[in-house]
């Protein structure tokens, strides 16, 4: 499951390690995989690994003649819940991997034996439409768009889903956009309703044309604001370590149980 | 004045706009250039152009053998406030000019003839430590850093810095950081006090180094979260156009009025 939206700060990472962090706690078997150079999901969950450990770098330049085994770029961070961290290094890669033979598959190569192993996993993509977002979409079945419901986040949008139809249509087929998260949502504003009503128009109309982002929604519950969210990543922790009960925790609690229901039926 | 984050969604067109709208108010002359190939600033601002209206794409590419004049570039959008509006096509400008001879001043060389008609030029730069927002950095004196109380935007500024000081040293020895504009700012919250707190203790330090940031601060007042900001742009107006007395145009009003106190000086 990709998440990802090239517009910066809407919630990727807080969405990707708190939905991960629940799942893990309803028992399923999570993985997430932190494609961004700035490593906010490997700083999140407080994870900090020494100059041998692989992280993503090593799974895309890892060639077919001197594989690297996915598994051992694993950290496991929590009960259920394993990360393959990100590093710097990895901003190079649209440069190194140029005119690599396959560099849009590298991630989807180098994860495969790891999918047996997962129930679920989240890919935390940069603020970017580059290779490392390209490697996370190849290598995903569902695309999940973390936004703000304000104005400017729309604008965005068109140009997100033309990636999306191509990736789809050049390297992916199966991929399907499942729909939008509300990050940082403020529900009693004129705006947000604005917006929202905007989303949901948008997808109604999809539902007749033959499209990646046919039947996507907006998932519910959205994620209110709430500083407590942006609290946790200074103390390495997920929300429910920090703040077990509070709007932010609830919410994503109730998004990831939504999300299970959902997703164990296929 | 380049307004720069490589972090994304911190405010640095919603700072851009409004406080150049406010310097405009003020009845300082004021010029806002584009520089996100997403445009934001141009529809935030409500402006329009068509096919051969000259861009920020155009001054980029004017080689000195056929110059652009910028002054041809200009919208005039309001009372004292004129902006160079942005294009797509901008995005294609770090491959387009990859090898070029000048690559980093294009933007300052263009923009000659046009300093002596503004104050005020206010750069709006995309998300990206890239071309554009190296150009942006060549041609300004000096640089504000929007960004917000949170954990993980303390963890861009060092990278950030080091951009800048690489500016000051090969490109444009003039450029200094006059500081931080706290955006979405929640002031009661035990965050945004460490924050703020990690800031001023570092901005202290620096006074004692031969560093660009020397003498930055926190610059005041912090713009408070107001949905009201978020709102104006979908109508293509400035804060004090839509909603003069809320609170976000209060911060902006009297952010602009200490700025034109102290640049005034000089
Ligand atoms: N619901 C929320 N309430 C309050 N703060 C939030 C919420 N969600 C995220 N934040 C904060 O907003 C900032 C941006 O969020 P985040 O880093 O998750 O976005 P992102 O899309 O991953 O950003 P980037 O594009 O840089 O990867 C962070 O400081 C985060 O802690
Ligand atoms: N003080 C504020 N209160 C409420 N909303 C705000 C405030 N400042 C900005 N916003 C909203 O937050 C979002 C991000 O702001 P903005 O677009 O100015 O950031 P940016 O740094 O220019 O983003 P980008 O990196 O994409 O260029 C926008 O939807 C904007 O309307
Ligand atoms: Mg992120
Ligand atoms: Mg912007």
């Amino acid at each position: 499951m990709a998440f990802m939206n090239q517009k910066g700060g809407v919630g990727k990472t807080t969405t990707v390690v708190n939905l991960a962090a629940a799942l893990a706690e309803l028992g399923k078997s999570t993985l997430i995989i932190d494609m961004d150079p700035q490593a906010h999901a490997t700083l999140h969950l407080g994870v900090e690994i020494d100059e041998d450990h692989l992280s993503v770098y090593d799974l895309l330049l890892s060639a077919e003649t001197d594989p690297v085994d996915a598994r051992r770029a694993v950290v496991k961070t929590r009960e259920n819940l394993g990360v393959i961290p990100a590093v710097t290094d990895q901003a190079a890669v649209e440069t190194e991997l140029a005119n690599a033979p396959q560099r849009h598959l590298r991630l989807r190569n180098a994860i495969q034996p790891l999918l047996s192993e997962y129930e679920y996993v989240l890919i935390d993509c940069p603020p970017s439409l580059g290779l490392l977002t390209l490697n996370g979409l190849a290598a995903s079945r569902e695309v999940v768009v973390p936004m703000q419901a304000h104005f400017l986040a729309l604008q965005g949008v068109g140009k997100l889903l033309e990636t999306v139809s191509l990736v789809a249509r050049e390297i992916n087929p199966k991929l399907r956009v499942s729909g939008v998260v509300l990050s940082m949502h403020e529900e009693n504003t004129r705006l947000s309703k604005e917006i929202v009503a905007d989303l949901e128009q948008f997808f109604k109309d999809s539902l007749q044309q033959d499209v990646p982002w046919k039947g996507a929604r907006v998932l519910r519950p959205a994620i209110r604001r709430n500083i407590k969210l942006a609290e946790c990543p200074s103390f390495g922790q997920t929300i429910f370590e920090y703040a077990r009960w509070c709007p932010g925790a609830m919410d994503y609690a109730q998004l990831a149980a939504n999300i299970a229901t959902e997703w164990d039926r296929f």
